[in-house]
């Protein structure tokens, strides 16, 4: 859908416009860590098509786990958000913006914010014990 | 600003382009994308141009809907707006199913889905450089950009990066918006 000009949209497209495939996140706002919601599945799955969560996981659930805590702290800064692990109300408005398809982290790698050595975010990753 | 891993990058000054045949895209849209090229080509020492031959050119460019082949599907109006490979792959692929507008001001758009082609071209261009995503917000290579929004100046992150790759055009000024400008309006030497 081209338009050389913001004139030579017409009227029909105005009034029946179509929403973003991310608006459905704006309902996760406000979820917190330890519980569960419907669609938080989807939301993981959003962060490890960007790289945020790595590619070997899978069979993601709509518990709001380590993963995802660690995934929005590490997107919250790439992003200068104020990083606070949570799908807080300026988390999920930008998370819902469109955007490049490229993911922001490789690899598990990255040179922005999160990938810059000395930052303050190595204290916020999750940790491990043998289960 | 970031790299791509290994940090790969075209060995070739002179870069051609091809738009996909199959989009069948018009003067006005293909002279987006000749100024979304030159911004770049005003702060480093490649110049691009556009050719007919598929099969030679270094960069193809085409829009498709959906899933078409990449592992990488688009998913309509708005969510992923483009995509484009590190070098030397020269794939640059944008959603078809999104509203576009090459001129005039996005901003005062009653389409609250309309997005600027020429910003999200020159961000993808940057990819298709050998640049990833930077966490700086004014530049070209944040990730996300909202609709109804224009972005097609260089930052000093974005020209910092490229010219970490390539080098500075030797005619590069420390003002790409203003050498971009001046071309668009006619006021340039015209030299090219």
């Amino acid at each position: 859908h081209f338009f050389p000009n913001l004139t030579s949209i017409p009227e029909e497209l105005l009034k029946n416009a179509t929403g973003n495939p991310w608006d459905f996140f704006q309902q996760l706002a406000g979820c917190h860590a330890g519980e569960k919601y419907d669609g938080l599945a989807k939301l993981k799955h959003y962060f490890q098509y960007f790289g945020y969560i790595p590619n070997s996981l899978s069979n993601f659930t709509d518990d709001f786990d380590d993963y995802l805590e660690s995934a929005l702290r590490t997107y919250q800064q790439n992003f200068n958000l104020n990083v606070t692990g949570e799908l807080d109300d300026q988390t999920v408005n930008h998370v819902v913006r469109p955007r490049c398809g490229n993911p922001d982290i490789i690899n598990g790698s990255t040179s922005m914010n999160s990938g810059k050595t000395n930052n303050t975010s190595s204290s916020h990753h999750f940790h491990t014990v043998s289960h | 600003y970031s790299f791509f891993t290994g940090q790969p990058r075209w060995r070739k000054q002179a870069l051609t382009y091809v738009f996909s045949p199959e989009n069948q895209l018009s003067d006005e849209v293909k002279a987006v994308f000749s100024r979304a090229f030159d911004r770049w080509s005003t702060v480093i020492p490649l110049n691009f141009s556009q050719t007919d031959s598929v099969y030679t050119a270094d960069i193809r460019i085409a829009f498709f809907s959906g899933d078409h082949g990449d592992g990488e599907p688009f998913d309509g109006v708005l969510g992923t707006l483009a995509h484009a490979f590190s070098p030397q792959n020269g794939r640059l692929h944008l959603d078809d199913d999104e509203h576009w507008v090459m001129t005039g001001d996005v901003r005062t758009s009653k389409l609250t889905s309309a997005v600027d082609l020429e910003s999200v071209a020159v961000h993808e261009i940057g990819h298709l450089l050998g640049l990833g995503h930077s966490s700086v917000e004014e530049s070209i290579m944040y990730p996300s950009i909202s609709s109804r929004t224009r972005k097609v100046e260089l930052a000093t992150d974005d020209i910092e990066g490229i010219q970490t790759l390539y080098g500075s055009n030797p005619n590069f000024n420390g003002s790409s918006a203003q050498s971009v400008q001046e071309r668009e309006t006619g006021s340039g030497s015209g030299s090219g």
